[in-house]
């Protein structure tokens, strides 16, 4: 089904939000992307990749979380993963998706010996990846949820990460996350995964509502 | 309106950026 859904991630990618308003920006994407890396590179625990969700409000006046900017990481170990490696059809269609987004970003046209490209495309790139092209409206998906509700959430272990009720928790778990976090705050949410299990931290808690206040 | 792809093409040079060195590095 994620093959379904992104076929067309490249014209996504242009075309999503385009009539989105934005709201009064305390910050700029290289502060946020700081931001992200510091908390990330600075953590004691391995998480994979953070997401800033940043909170706006269309024309009709209906609240949306869309990608504000993005921190990846990667696994620390490749090798301890256990999930099953993607089918070479969709390791195929993962990298033709990757060469269209290189030229994208290059103006270069997109060939199909590109080193890079002939990398495999890991499961935990690719759920960062199509998180590009996701929003969240009304309270809805993991991040909305912690964003309505203003309560944290924090799923440690696959079998929490399966209870919740969220496609998002659910889409991650099928890509090797093992922990998710949503951290609410005034005009967003910090989302954090991880291939491993871990546990609450109220030390990252702290750490996140630091670095992300952004009116300091 | 026109900042929201911009951010994401931005985040998307990064990541294509960085996965390039992990490429090369590995």
């Amino acid at each position: 089904s994620t093959t379904t859904h992104n076929n067309d991630l490249t014209k996504t990618l242009n075309n999503q939000q385009q009539q989105q308003h934005q709201p009064s920006m305390f910050f700029n994407q290289e502060t946020l992307q700081q931001r992200l890396q510091t908390l990330i590179e600075g953590a004691r625990e391995s998480w994979t990749y953070a997401i800033f969700w940043q909170s706006s409000v269309d024309m009709s006046g209906v609240t949306i979380l869309g990608w504000g900017d993005g921190y990846y990481k990667g696994e620390e170990d490749k090798l301890k993963r256990k999930t099953t490696p993607s089918s070479a059809i969709e390791q195929e269609h993962r990298k033709k998706v990757l060469r269209e987004l290189n030229s994208l970003i290059s103006g270069v046209p997109a060939s199909s010996s590109d080193d890079q490209v002939d990398e495999e495309v890991t499961d935990t790139e690719w759920f960062f990846l199509v998180s590009m092209t996701q929003s969240f409206v009304n309270g809805g998906g993991l991040p909305g949820h912690a964003f309505y509700s203003s309560v944290p959430i924090w799923l440690p272990g696959n079998d929490r990460i399966l209870s919740s009720p969220c496609d998002r928790a659910k889409q991650a778990q099928l890509f090797g996350l093992q922990t998710m976090v949503c951290i609410p705050l005034a005009n967003g949410v910090v989302e954090l995964g991880s291939t491993e299990v871990i546990f609450h931290s109220l030390d990252l808690m702290n750490k996140v509502r630091v670095l992300f206040n952004f009116s300091s | 309106p026109a900042a929201v792809p911009q951010a994401r093409k931005a985040s998307l040079a990064r990541f294509l950026e960085k996965r390039k060195e992990r490429v090369m590095h590995a």
